[in-house]
Protein backbone atom coordinates (compact mmCIF):
# COMPACT_ATOMS: atom_id res chain seq x y z
CA UNK A 1 0.00 0.00 0.00
CA UNK A 2 2.07 3.06 -1.07
CA UNK A 3 -0.69 5.31 0.48
CA UNK A 4 1.02 5.20 3.73
CA UNK A 5 4.43 7.73 3.90
CA UNK A 6 6.62 6.33 6.79
CA UNK A 7 6.81 8.98 9.80
CA UNK A 8 9.90 7.60 11.78
CA UNK A 9 10.76 10.71 13.60
CA UNK A 10 9.23 12.61 15.90
CA UNK B 1 18.24 6.57 15.33
CA UNK B 2 21.31 8.76 15.83
CA UNK B 3 22.85 10.36 18.86
CA UNK B 4 21.80 13.37 17.50
CA UNK B 5 18.28 12.62 16.80
CA UNK B 6 18.17 11.01 20.25
CA UNK B 7 19.51 13.54 22.20
CA UNK B 8 17.16 16.08 20.32
CA UNK B 9 14.34 14.50 21.84
CA UNK B 10 15.64 14.58 25.19
CA UNK B 11 15.90 17.83 25.28
CA UNK B 12 12.26 18.57 24.34
CA UNK B 13 11.60 16.64 26.92
CA UNK B 14 13.71 18.52 29.41
CA UNK B 15 12.62 21.92 27.70
CA UNK B 16 8.51 20.35 28.62
CA UNK B 17 9.58 19.10 31.84
CA UNK B 18 11.28 22.86 33.06
CA UNK B 19 8.02 24.27 32.44
CA UNK B 20 5.56 22.19 34.27
CA UNK B 21 8.25 21.85 36.62
CA UNK B 22 8.28 25.99 37.11
CA UNK B 23 4.55 25.82 37.20
CA UNK B 24 4.14 23.51 39.62
CA UNK B 25 6.62 24.42 41.62
CA UNK B 26 5.76 28.27 41.93
CA UNK B 27 2.02 27.95 41.20
CA UNK B 28 2.82 30.47 38.61
CA UNK B 29 3.11 30.39 35.00
CA UNK B 30 4.07 34.67 34.86
CA UNK B 31 5.63 34.80 30.96
CA UNK B 32 4.50 31.51 29.43
CA UNK B 33 2.36 32.62 26.66
CA UNK B 34 -0.83 29.88 27.00
CA UNK B 35 -1.02 30.41 23.06
CA UNK B 36 2.22 28.74 21.97
CA UNK B 37 1.10 26.14 24.90
CA UNK B 38 -2.07 25.26 22.57
CA UNK B 39 -0.62 25.34 19.74
CA UNK B 40 1.80 22.72 20.72
CA UNK B 41 -0.56 20.89 22.22
CA UNK B 42 -2.53 21.05 18.81
CA UNK B 43 0.69 20.12 16.82
CA UNK B 44 1.19 16.79 18.66
CA UNK B 45 -2.53 15.62 19.19
CA UNK B 46 -2.82 16.49 14.97
CA UNK B 47 0.94 14.52 14.43
CA UNK B 48 0.41 11.65 16.48
CA UNK B 49 -3.33 10.84 15.64
CA UNK B 50 -1.80 7.67 13.97
CA UNK B 51 -0.70 6.34 18.20
CA UNK B 52 -3.42 3.69 17.58
CA UNK B 53 -2.82 1.95 14.82
CA UNK B 54 0.56 2.85 13.04
CA UNK B 55 3.02 1.13 15.72
CA UNK B 56 6.65 2.35 14.30
CA UNK B 57 8.26 1.60 17.71
CA UNK B 58 7.88 1.73 21.64
CA UNK B 59 10.61 4.72 21.76
CA UNK B 60 8.08 6.78 19.65
CA UNK B 61 4.77 5.77 20.95
CA UNK B 62 6.06 6.85 24.81
CA UNK B 63 7.36 9.92 23.43
CA UNK B 64 4.05 10.64 22.00
CA UNK B 65 2.20 9.85 24.58
CA UNK B 66 4.34 11.60 27.23
CA UNK B 67 4.51 15.16 24.51
CA UNK B 68 0.38 14.85 24.86
CA UNK B 69 0.33 14.07 28.39
CA UNK B 70 2.65 16.88 29.66
CA UNK B 71 1.04 19.56 27.44
CA UNK B 72 -2.02 18.63 28.56
CA UNK B 73 -0.82 19.14 32.05
CA UNK B 74 0.41 22.83 31.33
CA UNK B 75 -2.50 23.96 29.11
CA UNK B 76 -4.75 22.64 32.07
CA UNK B 77 -2.76 24.32 34.67
CA UNK B 78 -2.30 27.10 32.96
CA UNK B 79 -6.69 27.35 32.14
CA UNK B 80 -8.12 25.52 35.20
CA UNK B 81 -5.71 25.78 38.33
CA UNK B 82 -7.32 27.68 40.64
CA UNK B 83 -4.12 30.00 41.70
CA UNK B 84 -1.75 29.40 38.38
CA UNK B 85 -4.78 30.76 36.14
CA UNK B 86 -4.79 33.79 38.17
CA UNK B 87 -1.06 34.39 37.25
CA UNK B 88 -1.64 33.87 33.39
CA UNK B 89 -0.27 37.38 31.44
CA UNK B 90 -3.30 37.34 29.09
CA UNK B 91 -3.35 41.17 28.54
CA UNK B 92 0.25 40.88 26.78
CA UNK B 93 -0.46 37.23 25.16
CA UNK B 94 -2.37 38.42 22.44
CA UNK B 95 -1.20 37.22 19.70
CA UNK B 96 -3.96 35.56 17.07
CA UNK B 97 -4.16 31.75 16.82
CA UNK B 98 -5.55 32.41 13.40
CA UNK B 99 -2.62 34.35 12.07
CA UNK B 100 -0.19 31.00 12.14
CA UNK B 101 -3.24 28.61 12.26
CA UNK B 102 -4.92 29.43 8.53
CA UNK B 103 -1.56 29.50 6.45
CA UNK B 104 -0.63 26.13 7.79
CA UNK B 105 -3.88 25.10 7.19
CA UNK B 106 -3.80 26.38 3.40
CA UNK B 107 -0.41 25.02 3.23
CA UNK B 108 -0.95 21.67 4.04
CA UNK B 109 -3.94 21.61 1.42
CA UNK B 110 -1.25 22.72 -1.01
CA UNK B 111 1.85 21.57 -0.09
CA UNK B 112 1.92 17.72 0.96
CA UNK B 113 3.50 14.30 0.10
CA UNK B 114 -0.09 12.54 -0.11
CA UNK B 115 -3.19 13.65 -0.44
CA UNK B 116 -5.14 11.76 2.30
CA UNK B 117 -6.35 13.09 5.63
CA UNK B 118 -3.89 11.96 7.96
CA UNK B 119 -1.18 12.91 5.62
CA UNK B 120 -2.80 16.39 5.38
CA UNK B 121 -2.69 16.94 8.92
CA UNK B 122 0.54 15.33 9.57
CA UNK B 123 2.06 18.14 7.12
CA UNK B 124 -0.12 20.92 9.00
CA UNK B 125 1.51 19.89 12.11
CA UNK B 126 4.81 20.34 10.74
CA UNK B 127 4.17 23.80 9.58
CA UNK B 128 2.11 24.46 12.73
CA UNK B 129 5.04 23.52 15.11
CA UNK B 130 7.61 26.15 13.06
CA UNK B 131 5.68 28.93 13.98
CA UNK B 132 4.21 27.92 17.43
CA UNK B 133 6.81 29.49 19.56
CA UNK B 134 6.00 33.03 17.94
CA UNK B 135 3.44 33.83 20.95
CA UNK B 136 5.63 32.99 23.53
CA UNK B 137 8.85 35.02 21.73
CA UNK B 138 6.30 38.04 21.16
CA UNK B 139 5.43 38.01 24.90
CA UNK B 140 9.02 37.82 26.03
CA UNK B 141 9.66 40.87 23.76
CA UNK B 142 6.66 42.44 25.74
CA UNK B 143 7.76 41.57 29.18
CA UNK B 144 11.39 42.11 28.33
CA UNK B 145 12.90 40.75 31.62
CA UNK B 146 12.69 37.10 31.77
CA UNK B 147 13.19 34.64 34.40
CA UNK B 148 15.39 32.28 34.39
CA UNK B 149 13.34 28.92 34.09
CA UNK B 150 11.39 30.68 31.01
CA UNK B 151 14.04 31.32 29.40
CA UNK B 152 15.89 27.75 30.00
CA UNK B 153 12.57 26.24 28.52
CA UNK B 154 12.88 28.48 25.53
CA UNK B 155 16.69 27.53 24.95
CA UNK B 156 16.58 24.09 25.28
CA UNK B 157 13.35 23.87 22.72
CA UNK B 158 15.31 26.24 20.52
CA UNK B 159 18.58 23.41 21.55
CA UNK B 160 15.81 20.55 20.08
CA UNK B 161 15.45 22.02 16.72
CA UNK B 162 19.45 22.88 16.56
CA UNK B 163 19.83 18.72 17.30
CA UNK B 164 17.16 17.72 14.80
CA UNK B 165 19.21 19.46 12.18
CA UNK B 166 22.22 17.88 13.17
CA UNK B 167 20.36 14.41 12.74
CA UNK B 168 19.22 15.54 9.60
CA UNK B 169 22.59 15.87 7.98
CA UNK B 170 24.15 12.89 9.29
CA UNK B 171 20.99 10.81 7.95
CA UNK B 172 21.99 12.50 5.09
CA UNK B 173 25.41 11.60 5.30
CA UNK B 174 24.95 7.66 5.75
CA UNK B 175 21.33 6.58 4.68
CA UNK B 176 21.25 6.53 0.78
CA UNK B 177 17.77 7.79 -0.75
CA UNK B 178 16.69 9.34 2.45
CA UNK B 179 15.30 13.15 1.82
CA UNK B 180 12.70 14.99 3.60
CA UNK B 181 12.80 18.25 1.78
CA UNK B 182 9.13 19.38 3.79
CA UNK B 183 10.58 18.71 7.54
CA UNK B 184 13.81 20.23 6.41
CA UNK B 185 12.47 23.92 5.30
CA UNK B 186 9.91 24.12 8.50
CA UNK B 187 12.90 22.64 10.47
CA UNK B 188 15.05 25.44 9.19
CA UNK B 189 12.52 27.97 9.59
CA UNK B 190 11.91 27.13 12.64
CA UNK B 191 15.31 27.10 14.19
CA UNK B 192 15.94 29.76 12.77
CA UNK B 193 13.07 31.75 14.50
CA UNK B 194 15.61 31.03 18.13
CA UNK B 195 18.11 32.64 16.82
CA UNK B 196 17.74 36.24 17.89
CA UNK B 197 16.53 35.07 21.37
CA UNK B 198 19.85 33.00 21.43
CA UNK B 199 22.03 35.95 20.94
CA UNK B 200 20.46 37.59 24.02
CA UNK B 201 20.52 34.54 25.76
CA UNK B 202 24.24 33.72 25.48
CA UNK B 203 25.69 37.17 26.08
CA UNK B 204 23.38 37.20 29.40
CA UNK B 205 24.78 33.87 30.18
CA UNK B 206 28.18 34.88 29.19
CA UNK B 207 28.03 38.30 31.56
CA UNK B 208 26.29 36.43 33.89
CA UNK B 209 23.33 38.63 33.59
CA UNK B 210 19.84 38.40 34.01
CA UNK B 211 18.35 37.37 30.48
CA UNK B 212 16.92 41.21 28.89
CA UNK B 213 15.11 41.32 25.22
CA UNK B 214 15.84 44.68 23.64
CA UNK B 215 12.69 46.23 22.55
Amino acid sequence: DDDEVEHDEL
Amino acid sequence: MNLFRFAGDILHLLSILVLLLKIHATKSCAGISLKTQELYLAVFITRYLDLFWNFHSLYNSVFKVVYIGTTSMIVWYMRRHRNVKLTYDRDHDTFRYLFLVAPCAVLSLLINARYNLFEILWTFSIYLEAVAILPQLVLLQRTKNVDNLTGNYVFLLGLYRAFYILNWVYRFATEPGYSAWLVWISGLIQTGLYLDFFYYYVQAWKQSKKLQLPS
